[in-house]
């Protein structure tokens, strides 16, 4: 574990209390696009198969438990939370999954590193983990009305990424034969992504305005 | 390595 791969998974982590913050605690999930909360369930669920099969550290398996659980919870209460799911904006949130899903699979199926049920599904995680934001950036982009919670949370989820692309520089030159394109480039694809919704984040920052994206 | 790749990252 080096510090970058920390840095990153903390970052995801306050993305996730941010996000349960401002469902749990606000009641509103306002400008949160249920589904990209949905791909992220896939995308947990497909990846973490092997959580009660094989141990790899307590860290790992504690880590493993708060994304899946927190995944399907945000889920459930954007869904079936009587209060939470009155202020999800169902018409701007019209993404269709399996534009984004089926590609995936296809993509998995053709291109892995070896043809077994959970690399394979892990390699779909991947390749759909790149993409699963794309419904949220869509959104914002909708309702051009972001506010200071759900902007942060967009954030440090592209931060996420980010670090996790200096965790495998870094390994790539302290640990040997550490080689893993699948990886690298969905990350990469992933990352920059953001690219756009990072240069309006710090304009706004800068500048000290309300974020708003350009239609 | 694939898998050790599988277990060792989030």
């Amino acid at each position: 574990m080096n510090i970058f791969r920390l840095a990153g998974d903390m970052t995801h982590l306050a993305s996730v209390l941010v996000l349960l913050l401002k469902i749990h605690t606000i009641k509103s999930c306002a400008g949160i696009s249920l589904k990209t909360q949905e791909l992220y369930a896939l995308v947990f669920a497909s990846r973490y198969l092997d959580i009660f099969t094989h141990y790899v550290s307590f860290y790992n398996t504690v880590m493993k438990l708060i994304f899946l659980g927190s995944a399907f919870s945000i889920v459930w209460y954007i869904r079936r939370h009587k209060l939470v799911r009155r202020s999800y904006d169902k018409d701007h949130d019209t993404f269709r999954h399996y534009f984004i899903v089926l590609p995936c699979l296809i993509l998995a199926l053709l291109i892995h590193e070896k043809f077994t049920f959970r690399v394979v599904m892990w390699t779909f995680s991947l390749y759909l983990e790149a993409v699963a934001i794309l419904p949220q950036l869509v959104l914002l982009q909708r309702t051009r009305n972001i506010d200071n919670l759900t902007g942060q949370y967009v954030f440090l989820l592209g931060a996420y990424r980010a670090l996790y692309i200096l965790n495998w520089v870094y390994r790539y030159f302290t640990e040997p034969h550490y080689v893993h394109w699948i990886t690298w480039i969905s990350g990469l694809i992933q990352t920059l992504l953001y690219a756009d919704f990072f240069y309006y984040y710090f304009q706004s920052w800068k500048n000290n305005v309300k974020l708003e994206l350009p239609a | 390595p694939v898998e050790q790749a599988i277990h060792d990252e989030l």
